[in-house]
């Protein structure tokens, strides 16, 4: 399905974007 | 992590993309992160269309905080 491919893809951006804001705020690499 | 502390986060992330202090986000905002973040503009543009649930353009902190909450119990289950 790629619906489900494309729900996939975007969590996985998601994911990225959030950790990338909390690592920024923590100072953590 | 409690609720007090999310919703602090969500706050504090939204007004790093709300620079201007709009109270909602565009896809410009998102773009400009670019330089601040790891993340490349089509990728924080796919995070704009991914938060954006109603595709209205604005991203509210409504919307941004849902999306922040789904990532959270996403991170929880795995």
């Amino acid at each position: 399905d790629p619906n489900m491919k494309a729900g996939a893809a975007n969590e996985g951006v998601l994911a990225n974007f959030f950790n990338s804001l909390l690592s920024k705020k923590t100072g953590a690499p | 992590v409690g609720q007090n502390t999310i919703v602090e986060k969500t706050h504090e992330f939204f007004q790093m993309c709300d620079l201007e202090d709009k109270g909602f986000i565009t896809r410009r905002d998102m773009q400009r992160l670019n330089t601040e973040l790891p993340l490349s503009a089509e990728e924080l543009e796919n995070v704009f269309d991914t938060l954006d649930s109603d595709g209205n353009e604005y991203l509210t902190l409504e919307e941004f905080s849902s999306g922040f909450i789904e990532f959270l119990s996403g991170q929880e289950i795995s």
